[in-house]
């Protein structure tokens, strides 16, 4: 019951919130109880699921630093089996604002275990840095997926972040696993993506998912519409690698 | 002289390394001398031009935190006019390292100062937050240069931006200015990428450069080869179109 999974890269533009967004939207389809958390300052996850910005009267922002309670923070998206807790603009100032903060590495972990039974995943959006904001989620979580674009740019942050997931892994949090490694915008007519696709299967081996995402313009115009791509356009090539992904999620979690 | 732009957007993944690497690059071909900083932990820039990341010996993380000199930390690049800053992981530490340092958001404009007469333009890459590190950005330049990538989770993005530059403009550095916006991976199939150009010249009138970067694999491919798209392959749409953008950047300088 009520796993948490953050997704996760500090490499921006490579489908954090693409991927938050469809997975729980296909989890909730799937019948899943979803609660969708949004800790990026840029809100995406907020808008890629049609919540309405100027609607949202507390967010994750009150939670960290306003010692809000979790359940007075969270809202409907209008999808059947999916909440959410969104983000706001001012979380940007947050990671300041926590600095003095005992435990401030913990807050979202405490909050997450009062309503974690009542959900059967938790998938939270995280920025693009290995600040504070990531660290709580980290701190929170049971497993993480790693988007990944296959772009040589893409490959150098691989590093840098499994150090950190390690770091919090030994002092923070020892349960954390890693999930699944998910390939993005994945386009089989560049070469570039085929080699940095083969140096990703020998760094994470069976960890990276079989299921890769193919670019596909339907994936990118959803969120110009509030929408997850399933309920977009739901033969869509993106809509159907984003369940075929959720599949191998469910089915890894019941071989546990 | 000594013209110091900033590439900046908090938006990941819109093209500011890529931008920043290759008009600094063209700027170098066009005979400008060029003083390439990286502020980013990722340190992509580095790579981009082609420089080992094990040969570092002191980086921008010495100018912040270790009271370098930033005359010791410049290094060549191999690619004639063009010098560079480079940056490391170790960066990203720095955020919580210099939360009690005294005048913190000026480090790096009391450095360029002292090295900007030996150089027609400092271009700096920025990562993708609004936090101290592009805040020392912001504060040490004259302007900047706006990558946006015309979807939709991008557009969102612009006024937390803009939000930002006023803040910094009106409380740090009253000089600062809007250089440009340029929309990169620019795919003219695409109808999404119409409709938030169209939004993006509303918004920012004639500040929008008439060059649009196109999606180009050879942009993508160059960075794997450690070289700036203009030395990988000089008659490709990417390359052609950087060196169109920096024709336009030199232009509105001479009317000033
Ligand atoms: N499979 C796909 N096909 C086409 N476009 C995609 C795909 N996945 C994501 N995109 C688009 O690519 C851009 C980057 O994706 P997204 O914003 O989800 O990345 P992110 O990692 O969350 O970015 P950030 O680092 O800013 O948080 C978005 O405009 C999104 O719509
Ligand atoms: N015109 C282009 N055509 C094709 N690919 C591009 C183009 N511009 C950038 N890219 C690729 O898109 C990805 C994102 O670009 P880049 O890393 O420069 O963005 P960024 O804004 O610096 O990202 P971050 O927010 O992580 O710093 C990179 O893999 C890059 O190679
Ligand atoms: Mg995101
Ligand atoms: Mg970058």
């Amino acid at each position: 019951m009520g796993k948490v999974v953050s997704i996760v890269n500090q490499k921006g533009g490579v489908g954090k919130t693409t991927t938050a967004v469809n997975m729980a939207a296909c989890l909730a389809v799937k019948n899943q109880k979803v609660l969708l958390i949004d800790i990026d300052p840029q809100a995406n996850a907020v808008s890629g699921v049609g919540v309405d910005k100027e609607s949202i009267d507390l967010s994750i922002y009150d939670i960290l630093i306003n010692n809000e309670q979790i359940e007075d923070v969270i809202i409907d998206t209008g999808i059947k089996n999916l909440k959410m807790v969104p983000s706001e603009g001012a979380l940007s100032g947050a990671r300041i604002e926590l600095v003095n903060v005992l435990n401030r590495e913990r807050i979202l972990k405490k909050n997450i275990e009062k309503i974690k039974e009542d959900y059967d995943y938790v998938v939270v959006d995280c920025p693009p840095s290995l600040g504070i904001l990531t660290i709580n989620a980290l701190v929170a979580s049971d497993s993480i997926v790693i988007p990944i674009q296959c772009e040589y740019y893409a490959l150098e942050g691989v590093a840098q972040l499994m150090h950190t997931f390690n770091l919090i892994r030994d002092n923070l949090n020892e349960d954390l696993e890693v999930e699944g490694v998910l390939l993005t915008m994945f386009d089989t007519r560049i070469n570039l993506a085929h080699q940095v696709e083969e140096d990703i299967r020998k760094f994470f081996q069976e960890k990276v998912y079989k299921t890769k995402i193919p670019r596909n313009v339907k994936v990118s115009e959803a969120p110009s519409f509030g929408l997850p791509v399933i309920f977009y356009d739901v033969k869509s090539k993106g809509a159907v690698s984003y369940m075929d992904f959720v599949e191998e999620v469910l089915q890894s979690e019941e071989k546990e």
